[in-house]
């Protein structure tokens, strides 16, 4: 039986550009939680995860997500099937894909945990 | 065809638990990697993540990472079948397992995005 990742995927919890590193590391911890796309007017403009924040940190850097999240984001659809999800977070090292529709507005969430759950039959 | 931890384990990066946060996070962006095993004298006492560290910048904190490691490890080991260190890890809600031997010696790493990379096949 196949599987599509809107079997599998969550809420998206987003931020914006102006949000303070601090700040998306309290949602991140409130939520227990490690990634957060950043999203400006509707539109998907960058990713944020811990392992940024730890790059800020190892950086002493601070201030507003905008300088430290990656802006070229790979995302996935709710009819795609998760080995496809699962094949997409490999090529790019990543652990986690924001979902979007056809018009590319965020639906949800999915990240390697969630994949690794599947093998948790 | 079952699938055992030692076939999807990677080489474990350990730090002490004098380590500053700072070092730990730097280790982690160099290393590209979010886990970091504590280990004193050999023996396993903690586990830092980047969200420990998100959680340090979200509460102001610096110092050692004995101060934000989580002390009490769930571990698997080389023999064990991957939807066991699956389970474990859905259990416990979260995303890496140190690898220990039959005395509790570290002999490797498994996360979440190695057991999602099985999906990837
Ligand atoms: C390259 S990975 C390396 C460490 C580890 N594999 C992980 O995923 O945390 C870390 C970087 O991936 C980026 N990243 C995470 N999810 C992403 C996505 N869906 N698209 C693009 N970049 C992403 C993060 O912003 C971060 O800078
Ligand atoms: C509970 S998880 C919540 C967020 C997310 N599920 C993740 O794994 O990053 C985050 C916490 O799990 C802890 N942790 C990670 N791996 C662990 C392990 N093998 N044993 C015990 N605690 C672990 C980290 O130290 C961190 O405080």
């Amino acid at each position: 039986e196949v599987k599509f990742v809107k079997s599998v995927m969550a809420q998206a919890i987003t931020i914006e550009p102006e949000t303070l590193i601090e700040e998306a590391s309290r949602i991140m911890i409130e939520k227990s939680i490690n990634h957060l796309p950043v999203v400006k007017e509707g539109r998907l403009v960058g990713i944020i995860t811990s392992w940024d924040v730890a790059k800020a940190v190892a950086m002493k850097k601070a201030g507003g997500v905008a300088e430290i999240m990656t802006r070229k984001v790979i995302t996935t659809m709710p009819d795609e099937p998760v080995e496809v999800a699962a094949r997409k977070m490999e090529k790019h090292n990543i652990s986690a894909l924001p979902v979007v529709d056809a018009k590319n507005r965020i639906v949800g969430m999915v990240t390697s945990e969630d994949l690794s759950r599947l093998l948790a039959r």
